[in-house]
């Protein structure tokens, strides 16, 4: 404490992130919670690259600024791929 | 397109609707003519009818909803998910829930529900999210004026491949998305803008920075939601700040995200004669600030800081800028114009006075 005001990015980034993929794109909610930076193919990165894939953006399975604003766009509550 | 899983469809064409509440946004005979309007969306390309009923249960049931409204899939307030629908079936399928917590309405002001309603529809019919960011089912809302709307041709293609087309005589088509390395792509009009490059087509616009690989499209309504669809000239005046756009006889002037209040004003106020219907092209010269208008085979040449058309035209296209024929857009950049003819483009030296190259249209796409 207190709180670095990027890691508190952070955590709103990767909050938004995950409901998203929870919500659209059929992340699992483990309980664990996912790590931006873990290098590797976890869950999130996995499902990230897809939604990059599905808007045409470029898939780096990051959460860049192009990603986060499609992310924050409204939109139609059906998810993008079967659930 | 995409059928959703498991290709679910209405064992009837003649189908039926009920609007089961309403937000106190809007007035009634609104919504109802944002219901009825999105089902003659689905039902103009296909053999489907939709019925309205009262008081009983039917296919589709429209209501606007809140928050925990026990279909397991909670609204979750202002913007973020604006409605859902279900897949065709008995019960709650095909029913369709606005989250009552939107701002609706029946313009470009919040949320359109016509617009939302229309793709919501498409769920209740049998189809996913389309990829395609210029079809009615890509998941994102954006905002086109109603009174414009045509349903994309992926959409159309896709409503199609489950119920069949429709029982016209003639099969109704729609806009494709313009996909910038398309050799066939040809333009309505371009113009830079703080050293940039926009494409208009159709109700796009391709923007192209160059720092930038990747072209990006949009939709003309993203940026500036009061202009047309179709714009035919456009061109920036660096001077002032402002782009400069055409449609038939009228132009809008653009600071920024705005249109200056007041426009559109007839193209006349420029001096053309009455006999000029619309404008297929322009250009400013920054060397030396005067307006170049091509209309048909011939142009005008505008003196921006008298505000009136210079003496002596209208002169021939191709007396001063060689056989480029009738131009479709044009814009000048580094020094050099560039004029685009359907799929090709020259590069016009104003110096030198004559071509000096000839490309393909997306030749500024990386393609």
């Amino acid at each position: 404490f207190p709180v670095v005001p990027e890691a508190e990015d952070e955590g709103k980034t990767l909050q938004l992130v995950e409901s998203y993929l929870q919500n659209f794109y059929d992340l699992q909610k483990d309980g664990h919670h996912h790590h931006l930076r873990r290098s590797g193919q976890n869950p999130l990165t996995a499902k990230l690259k897809e939604m990059q894939s599905f808007f045409g953006l470029e898939v780096t399975g990051k959460p860049d600024l192009d990603t986060l604003e499609v992310m924050k766009k409204p939109r139609c509550g059906i998810p993008d791929v079967e659930k | 397109y995409v059928f959703t899983p498991g290709n679910p469809k209405w064992k009837r064409n003649n189908l039926t609707y009920r609007i089961l509440n309403y937000t106190p946004k809007m007035r009634r005979a609104d919504v109802d003519e944002a219901v009825r309007k999105a089902l003659s969306v689905w039902s103009n390309v296909t053999p489907l009818t939709f019925q309205r009923v009262e008081d009983k249960e039917a296919d589709i049931m429209i209501s606007f909803a809140y928050r925990d409204h026990q279909d397991n899939s909670p609204f979750d307030g202002p913007n973020g998910q604006l409605a859902h629908a279900f897949q065709p079936g008995e019960g709650i399928g095909g029913d369709v829930h606005m989250d009552e917590e939107e701002a609706w309405t029946k313009d470009g002001r919040g949320y359109n529900l016509f617009i939302v309603l229309a793709h919501e529809l498409g769920h209740s019919l049998g189809l996913s999210h389309s990829n395609d960011p210029g079809a009615l089912m890509y998941p994102t809302y954006s905002y086109t004026d109603p009174n414009e709307f045509l349903l994309p041709q992926d959409d159309i293609d896709g409503i199609q491949a489950i119920y069949g087309g429709s029982t016209a005589a003639v099969q109704p088509t729609g806009p494709v998305t313009p996909e910038a390395c398309n050799p066939k792509l040809t333009f309505d009009a371009i113009t830079t803008l703080r050293g940039e490059i926009f494409f208009f087509k159709g109700r796009y616009m391709l923007r192209k920075h160059p720092a930038r690989t990747e072209t990006e499209l949009n939709f003309i309504s993203l940026f500036w939601p009061r202009l047309p669809s179709g714009i035919q000239a456009a061109y920036e005046n660096i001077e002032t700040d402002e782009i400069i756009v055409f449609k038939e006889d009228k132009y809008w002037v653009i600071r920024g995200y705005d249109v200056l209040p007041g426009y559109p004003k007839p193209i006349y106020r420029f001096g053309f004669p009455k006999t000029v219907k619309r404008v297929n092209a322009a250009y400013n010269d920054e060397t030396t600030g005067k307006t170049y208008f091509f209309v048909a085979d011939r142009y005008w040449r505008y003196d921006e800081k008298k505000k009136s058309m210079d003496h002596g035209y209208p002169k021939k296209i191709v007396s001063s800028f060689g056989n480029i024929g009738r131009v479709d857009a044009a814009f000048q950049k580094d020094g050099y114009v560039y004029f685009f003819h359907g799929t090709t483009q020259f590069q016009f030296d104003p110096r030198a006075r004559q071509i000096v190259r000839q490309m393909k249209s997306i030749s500024w796409f990386n393609c």
